[in-house]
């Protein structure tokens, strides 16, 4: 699941 | 990192730094909707919050440093330093009829319920629609001086070139960001009627865009 600590786009 | 997703924050970059410079040096903020930056000041506050939470890159924290400065700097000079200027007749987008919707929407669908996440869906779904109040503006009076265009144009550009990146890190990476995707998709289809009027007027040599 994605969430907000793996997200490195701006 | 991508070639596009790196051109697209480069467009990202210069879009904002041509308003703040036109803005700066004209010594007016006419044709600019205050409403629409403020709205993006505030989605780069409510995503950049993992600034002080996780470190991912020196670029991802420069960056970010960058994006919350220079978007607070644009809204100093509209609503403070040259206020004056600022056209607040036509700047009448009614900012709630966003907002209710974007939160509400943000509380439906997030990827966890926690404060951080439900924030960053907040911006992503705000960002999505922050330029209204902007196209709004230029609708009601009906041209654009072209540096404004311009501005638009490289804002556009950037989220063309983030879906670009997007089927690039699916093929890729099988990267695939639901809520990040869809309403940028949204939002670059906002974009799409005003790329046409700008190729169509302002690259053939106007120096404004009048609306037909």
């Amino acid at each position: 699941e994605s969430t907000k600590t793996d997200k490195d786009e701006l | 990192m991508n070639v596009f997703r790196l051109a697209g924050d480069v467009s990202h970059l210069v879009a904002i730094i041509i308003l703040l410079l036109k803005i700066w040096r004209s010594r007016s903020c006419a044709g600019i909707s205050g409403k629409s930056q403020l709205l993006f000041a505030l989605v780069f506050t409510t995503r950049y919050l993992d600034l002080f939470t996780v470190y991912i890159s020196a670029y991802n924290t420069i960056m970010k440093v960058v994006f919350l400065a220079l978007s607070y700097a644009t809204v100093y000079l509209i609503y403070m330093r040259f206020r004056n200027t600022y056209d607040s007749e036509n700047d009448s987008f009614r900012v709630e009829f966003l907002l209710v919707p974007v939160i509400g929407l943000s509380f439906l669908e997030h990827y966890a319920f926690t404060p951080m996440e439900v924030l960053w869906t907040f911006s992503i779904f705000l960002e999505a629609v922050a330029i209204m109040p902007q196209l709004f503006m230029i609708t009601k009076t009906g041209e654009a001086e072209s540096i404004t265009t311009h501005y638009l144009f490289f804002l556009g550009l950037y989220r063309a070139l983030y879906i670009a990146n997007w089927v690039w890190r699916y093929h890729t990476e099988g990267f695939f960001d639901q809520i990040a995707v869809v309403s940028g998709v949204v939002q670059t289809i906002f974009y799409c009627d005003f790329f046409y009027l700008y190729v169509t007027k302002v690259v053939q040599g106007r120096s404004k865009m009048s609306l037909p």
